[in-house]
């Protein structure tokens, strides 16, 4: 997260490897299931032995003896239908939810984000120097309308995207925070409205930010919960 | 420090099923003994008639065989209960040193002569090497009772040939290896000085975080010399305390294989054929050079990786990594993925076409998107449905095609033959121009509960 500070994101999870690196993010949705990118991984029938999310700390790497850790391994990859670049997690065990580890909430089918909304990123990601590198890092970003948006994108922007506006400061996710939340407040509680994607550069200053609209995907949500 | 396991080839949730036919060999299975692996190992190597063992891993129970996969009328079934450890001097198709632990099953020499049986005085008479509990002069197996150089040899059928080396390979030689070695399966288990490797499955004399488990496609079996992590060579854990991993002399084959699924404008899987020229990270820093040794120090030697085209500074694969990455020229952050290189799509192109959501899809596409053939609507296998012919009567879930009972909003889909995969969208896509109703809305009362709450005070409190 560029232009972020320390922050607390208690449904951000930290996707690693078979090495135990962090290499994505992603949103804890269930006990079971957390909400990622496609584009973290190999192929929907991936062999995921050995990975694991990783939750409940506000470290990237934590000492052995941290206590709020949880690393649970991903026992399967279920792809979302083909535009959306979603993918669902399945854990070998449900998340202990406490302080440190909460369900983010789902959208309503459809929901469209009030342009102006304040929301909020999260991730492990690259800082660009402009943060602790070794922490959880959150931003804040305000919601692009659509119309405005597709317009600043000359009518590129998919009905699947969201938006939030370029900040002068350079705000915005990194490498490593792919896959991690875009999380609005709404009604007291915090939204997963947006999953962030790789774009050609971190934090543009003059461009809206995309993400994918998790309220256009929120039946397949169910549906693989449910199924 | 070296473990009795060693010895020993590991075939998981396997047994030997008793040899079928009436045989010379006892058929009545020895008694089961209690022990771990490592224990019964010890047993089955001070045995001299011991080949090979199952092992219970739940009740630590082992029985000890007198057979191999490799003997007559004996075969390989599955069974989740045991584990099967076999001595690796029956199973070996190649040799270690002159082959004097060689008990394979060749018996033709290196010219094609077939062997006469070591009990026989014909045609060629002799006393020297006769068969014995010990010596494992079997059958008319290549053997080499007198520590030949040259390797196992026989007597020979041929009144002319009294007797001929069987010119069996060594196993650095048997197999050879591609590109540095990330495919090799070949079985040897010693390195370039002659130390013997760890097993994988062990975590002494070496701790290590390569399990065999955590690394399914990398055939970490047994104490084999393998190439897990993009290094130049196959390597090995060695059973030496003081020397912790060490390369493993292994032949290198004369063709360079083609580099799969090349792509250049975009990755597939991990991106380990990607060819383009992206050469800068998300965060605008360029890569540094492969060839290069600053800011940041690296084995990735452009010469040393043939196949992995580490040319200039752009984003590669080297060592099956997640994705595309480089070396950054910023001397605080050393690599950087390469995740904002587009993916390409990897899914069946599209065999038909649906109006709306599909609801009325009435073809005959029968297929996810990812090729795996749908579940009959009307069977209760694979998965059982939640959806069928009973639950929807007016849906017309004929047969396996794909429709859309539910009114998904993301096109007709099918349950799968695929028992890991429930449900999937299927190879159609929406016909062009049509309407699908723009579906963002916007709702007044929202409400959630049991989610989306956090303790703002840590929020506050920052770290």
């Amino acid at each position: 997260i560029v232009g972020g500070q320390p922050g607390n994101s208690p449904w951000t999870v930290s996707i690693r490897n078979r090495a135990g690196v962090h290499f994505c993010g992603g949103s804890l949705v269930k006990e079971w299931w957390v909400i990622s990118t496609r584009q973290c991984f190999a192929s929907c029938d991936a062999d995921l032995a050995g990975y694991e999310v990783q939750l409940g700390t506000l470290f990237k790497d934590p000492g052995p003896g941290d206590p709020d850790r949880q690393s649970i391994p991903i026992a399967r990859i279920v792809c979302g239908p083909s535009e959306s670049q979603l993918v669902m997690l399945k854990l070998a065990r449900p998340a202990t939810l406490n302080t440190r580890v909460a369900l983010i909430c789902l959208p309503p089918e459809r929901y469209v984000v009030p342009a102006g909304t304040i929301c909020e990123i999260a991730g492990w990601g690259e800082t660009r120097g402009t943060a602790d590198g070794s922490v959880l890092n959150v931003a804040r970003l305000p919601v692009l309308s659509h119309g405005e948006c597709n317009a600043a994108l000359r009518g590129r922007l998919k009905e699947s995207e969201l938006c939030t506006a370029p900040l002068r400061a350079g705000v915005g996710a990194c490498e490593g925070d792919y896959g991690g939340p875009l999380a609005c407040l709404t009604a007291d509680c915090w939204v997963l409205e947006g999953v962030i994607t790789p774009s050609r550069v971190c934090a543009r200053t003059d461009q809206p930010a995309l993400f994918i609209r998790v309220s256009l995907y929120v039946d397949w949500i169910h549906k693989v919960v449910k199924m | 420090h070296r473990s009795p396991l060693n010895d020993f080839q590991r075939l998981r949730a396997t047994e030997l099923a008793v040899p079928t036919e009436p045989l010379a060999v006892p058929t009545e299975l020895p008694p089961l003994e209690w022990g771990s692996a490592e224990q019964c190992a010890q047993r089955c190597t001070a045995s001299l008639t011991c080949r090979a063992f199952h092992h219970d891993r739940q009740s630590q129970l082992c029985q000890l065989l007198p057979w191999t996969q490799r003997s007559p009328h004996v075969r390989l079934q599955k069974n989740i209960h045991y584990d099967l450890y076999q001595k690796k001097d029956f199973l070996r198709d190649c040799i270690v040193g002159d082959g004097t632990s060689y008990r394979g099953t060749r018996a033709t020499t290196e010219k094609g002569l077939r062997c006469q049986h070591w009990r026989a005085t014909t045609p060629h008479d002799h006393s020297r090497f006769l068969p014995s509990r010990r010596n494992g002069l079997e059958e008319n197996y290549c053997r080499n009772p007198d520590q030949d150089k040259r390797g196992p040899w026989c007597y020979t059928l041929d009144p002319g040939t009294r007797h001929q080396s069987c010119g069996i390979k060594k196993c650095e030689d048997a197999v050879c290896m591609t590109c540095n070695g990330e495919c090799y399966r070949g079985t040897v288990d010693y390195t370039e000085s002659g130390t013997e490797c760890q097993r994988w499955d062990l975590q002494h004399p070496h701790k290590h975080p390569y399990h065999p488990d955590k690394y399914p496609d990398k055939g970490l079996d047994d104490n084999y010399c393998r190439n897990p992590d993009g290094s130049e060579r196959p390597w090995c854990f060695t059973t030496d305390p003081g020397r912790e991993r060490e390369y493993c002399r292994i032949r290198p084959c004369k063709k360079r294989p083609r580099p799969l699924n090349v792509t250049t404008s975009c990755f597939r899987g991990k991106g380990e054929g990607y060819r383009g020229r992206v050469n800068v990270t998300v965060s605008g820093i360029p890569c540094q050079r492969w060839d290069a040794q600053t800011p940041h120090q690296h084995h990735f030697v452009p010469e040393k990786y043939p196949c992995k085209d580490l040319q200039e500074n752009y984003c590669r694969n080297p060592d099956g990594s997640e994705a595309p990455w480089c070396f950054t020229t910023h001397p605080a952050i050393r690599i950087a993925f390469c995740f904002h290189i587009r993916r390409c799509p990897d899914e069946l192109g599209a065999e038909d076409c649906y109006h709306g959501h599909g609801e009325r899809y009435h073809g005959h596409v029968s297929k996810t998107r990812a090729g795996i053939t749908c579940q009959p609507w009307a069977d209760l296998t694979p998965h059982v449905p939640q959806i069928s012919p009973v639950t929807h009567p007016k849906a017309h879930l004929e047969k396996n095609y794909c429709r859309n009972p539910d009114g998904d909003s993301h096109g007709p889909w099918c349950y799968t033959m695929d028992p890991r995969t429930p449900f999937d969208y299927c190879a159609i896509k929406p016909c062009s121009g049509s309407s699908v109703p723009s579906i963002l809305e916007n709702t007044d009362a929202v409400a959630f509960e049991q989610c989306g709450r956090r303790d703002e005070r840590l929020q506050r409190k920052g770290r």
